[in-house]
């Protein structure tokens, strides 16, 4: 399987939280 | 027809989209519990002792690789196998008659099958936390660099796991062999859900 995670955005959600840097969405 | 999107994950409020809903607010709506429950488990991983000392490509790599795995982990108690229900959730419940008559099949028994297994070994809090780092680090190791660092990480978690599995149950020598053959259970379980993710697309 080439990257099925990426059709959910997966790597970008890990990169933000594995950096500390969460979007300050409202939870 | 939007009234037969089906939403097998149970992340997901309910199995049937909302007709009155786009796929985005569909996808907004899955991404509110989705979201927060893939940055706790790279919280989690923070926690591992070593796994912040792995090169960034290597944690994003095994992240990536094995952040489906330890979801199954984490929420395999939503696939009820006594009473035959998956919990969504909005915390509704469904039967598995009802969720196979929407169209879910062999993944869906798959994970009641690993359910049922792993609950069967009726784990620790510690135990279980302990088992899913072993998961995480022992993933697909495609587009790892440093892949000794990794072994020698999935080695001192599993020696970690051994010592406590044996002193909870002395007498139960199987039962962290029976442990250890989950993870190849796991990796069967994302490799079939890897595809139904081939299948969608958020654009």
């Amino acid at each position: 399987f080439s990257d099925p995670a990426s059709n959910l955005g997966l790597e970008d959600i890990i990169r933000k939280a594995l950096m500390g840097t969460v979007e300050e969405r409202p939870e | 027809n939007r009234k037969d999107i089906l939403l097998a994950c149970p992340m997901n409020m309910h199995p049937q989209a909302d007709p009155n809903k786009t796929p985005q607010e569909i996808w907004e709506d899955f991404s509110l519990s989705f979201t927060p429950a893939v940055r706790e488990v790279v919280e989690f991983a923070k926690h591992i002792p070593g796994f912040s000392s792995l090169s960034q490509n290597d944690q994003i790599t095994l992240l990536k690789a094995g952040t489906f795995e330890v979801l199954m982990v984490r929420f395999a108690s939503l696939f009820n196998v006594k009473e035959k229900t998956v919990t969504f959730i909005s915390g509704t419940t469904y039967s598995l008659e009802a969720l196979k008559s929407m169209g879910m099949g062999t993944l869906l028994g798959t994970m009641f099958d690993f359910s049922e297994k792993l609950s069967a070994l009726e784990l620790s809090a510690e135990e279980l936390g302990l088992f899913t780092a072993v998961v995480l680090v022992s993933t697909d190791r495609s587009g790892i660099e440093n892949v000794k660092s990794v072994e020698m990480l999935q080695d001192s978690l599993i020696k970690a796991l051994r010592t406590l599995v044996s002193k909870s149950a002395p007498g139960d020598v199987s039962r962290f062999t029976k442990l250890l053959l989950k993870l190849p259970d796991l990796r069967t379980l994302n490799n079939m859900h890897s595809e139904k993710l081939l299948s969608f697309r958020i654009d």
